[in-house]
């Protein structure tokens, strides 16, 4: 994956953290005290589309469902995320409970294209 | 995104930082809310001290250490684990006692659950623990009923007695994984505990007012993964 960085228009990772303090959220989560909402941008390069290998990859699903909805799609591919990590919460729900959960597939840890 | 763009984070370069900003805050309350299954964010009205906290957790894992099995043994607690990255949310949950009537001889302690839990998750452990402050030597039993609403919900009807023996100031501990799997099941969200002491101890529990022992259940349960119908 690439972290995005200068003026490159690649797929990339792009970081954003929200911060429960700025947003006035942090009376009702306990811990951790942001989300790293990171997020893919970018464009891929159309000769990464269709190649051979991505048949093997676990793409595969997404890619024959672009191409069963959108034919012309398939000259083109996503720029996605390859890698995610559960995002932990320790908050007070609705009741006043103590309530630690993860979330799955939160946090975004790198991008790559289809 | 905007109609025609291609993919959702497509659109947001199009924007001026503030507003790329704007969109990407409220994406991350919605989606957060939404895997909480949380319509708003809750309004805590009685946030639990750091101390009543710290000493549920203390008590939580001292429990873990004693129904450990023997070193080289896997630890799971006896509860089915799934194996890591399979995808399926699991909650623990503290709830604390609230104090309802009491008699010289008895207590009521209610414990809320929100309706997220019930229909969507399935309760794999729970246990409610109790501190005991005997007022003095020798052998106190004690009667600990799960008391659930009958069907009209107007009383309650007791869904299990148990006889506990307090012989000095401990916390003790009962499995209510069934009581409350079937309260949620009815819709109901509050598990009623009465504590009855055989003589006048005064109110069994004086501790419940204390912070570091007030009366706590730890739940542990699992979202329900929807029926799948898998491939092959």
């Amino acid at each position: 994956g690439i972290d995005c960085s200068g003026d490159s228009r690649m797929c990339c990772l792009k970081e954003f953290f929200v911060d429960f303090k700025e947003i006035g959220w942090e009376d009702w989560i306990i811990q951790p005290e942001g989300y790293h909402m990171n997020y893919c941008a970018g464009l891929c390069p159309l000769h990464m589309a269709g190649i051979p290998g991505l048949a093997a990859s676990f793409h595969t699903a997404v890619l024959n469902l672009i191409k069963a909805n959108n034919a012309d799609a398939a000259v083109d591919s996503c720029c996605v995320p390859t890698q995610r990590r559960p995002l932990s919460l320790l908050y007070y729900d609705r009741d006043s409970n103590i309530v630690k959960t993860d979330i799955p597939d939160m946090i975004v840890d790198a991008c790559g294209c289809t | 995104a905007p109609k025609g763009v291609w993919c959702p984070a497509c659109g947001l370069s199009a924007l001026a930082p503030t507003a790329q900003r704007d969109v990407l805050i409220a994406l991350a309350k919605q989606s957060i809310l939404s895997k909480l299954h949380l319509p708003d964010r809750p309004n805590i009205t009685q946030p639990t001290s750091r101390g009543a906290l710290l000493t549920a957790l203390h008590r939580m894992r001292a429990q873990r250490v004693d129904t450990a099995p023997p070193p080289g043994m896997p630890h799971d607690g006896g509860i089915p684990r799934l194996r890591p990255g399979m995808g399926v949310q699991e909650y623990e949950i503290l709830s604390f006692a609230e104090s309802g009537s009491s008699t010289s001889r008895s207590v009521r302690l209610h414990f809320h659950f929100t309706r997220e839990l019930a229909g969507s998750t399935e309760i794999l452990q729970a246990t409610l623990y109790l501190f005991w402050a005997v007022p003095g030597p020798g052998t106190h039993p004690v009667i600990v009923r799960l008391l659930q609403p009958d069907p009209a919900g107007l009383n309650t009807t007791v869904a299990s007695e148990t006889r506990l023996e307090a012989q000095r100031d401990v916390w003790a501990t009962l499995d209510v994984a069934q009581a409350i799997q079937s309260l949620l099941g009815q819709g109901s969200q509050r598990l009623t505990v009465e504590l009855e002491v055989a003589e006048d101890w005064g109110s069994p529990l004086l501790a419940v007012h204390s912070d570091s022992h007030r009366p706590f259940v730890a739940v542990q349960a699992r979202a329900r993964t929807p029926h799948r119908v898998q491939r092959r």
